[in-house]
């Protein structure tokens, strides 16, 4: 439920910010 | 050096050692990372660099398409702020996201992340746009109200001497108290980098 949330916690769930996606190839 | 199809890497003999005194890693871990490098900086142009649009791939499986948050990434990889991740550069800043590594580190590097024009302070203005660019994202949607209201709850929490701003003092006491805001922050693949890349044993020139 994005509303409980704090912006960071949201803004932390971007693909973008997930790195260990690196890993993945 | 070595790699004669990737001249602008500059992986030598006493290189390794150098990143590997610079960083968290050792030298073989130096080199496996190297084996990754390889891989993300041949993936669309093979020039033994790093393009935006690599990282755009290895994040989202796609090369098109804009994403705020690779931007950021990117920009602060780029230390030498030319358009592309060299890989001392690649070892550096992954070296803040290694298990080990300074909290002190972690928190920096994404108060830095978040800081979006760089002016020292994390803005409302920042957080509100980072917050759209997630929904988009994710194709949620949110009226303005809840969007705002999630910013004041936000700014409510961290923003302590109210000027509405996060500065950095701030930002430190805002993660310490919601550790979870630094998962992403550590990549324990990073521990078991010589069993990911054992390919790095055949360029090997040292031993740790």
């Amino acid at each position: 439920q994005p509303t409980a949330m704090n912006a960071f916690e949201l803004i932390s769930m971007s693909k973008g910010l997930n790195l260990s996606n690196l890993f993945d190839i | 050096c070595f790699e004669p199809r990737q001249p602008r890497l500059k992986k030598c003999a006493q290189e390794i050692p150098r990143l590997a005194n610079e960083t968290i890693f050792t030298t073989n871990e130096v080199e496996a990372l190297y084996e990754l490098f390889k891989k993300l900086s041949s993936s669309i142009i093979d020039d033994g660099l790093i393009h935006k649009e690599e990282l755009q791939l290895a994040l989202f499986q796609t090369p098109s398409g804009e994403n705020l948050f690779v931007d950021r990434i990117f920009d602060l990889f780029d230390e030498k702020k030319n358009g592309v991740i060299e890989f001392d550069e690649f070892v550096h800043a992954l070296s803040v996201f290694h298990p080990n590594a300074p909290m002190e580190d972690k928190i920096d590097f994404a108060f830095r992340l978040y800081d979006l024009r760089q002016t020292g302070f994390i803005e409302r203005e920042e957080v509100k746009q980072m917050v759209i660019a997630i929904l988009m994202e994710s194709d949620m949607t949110l009226s303005d109200d809840l969007l705002e209201a999630i910013i004041d709850k936000t700014f409510a929490d961290a923003d302590a001497d109210k000027d509405g701003r996060i500065n950095s003092e701030e930002w430190k006491d805002f993660v310490l108290r919601n550790p979870n805001l630094l998962k992403n922050m550590t990549l324990p693949y990073l521990k078991d980098l010589t069993t990911l890349f054992p390919s790095f044993v055949f360029n090997t020139k040292l031993e740790d």
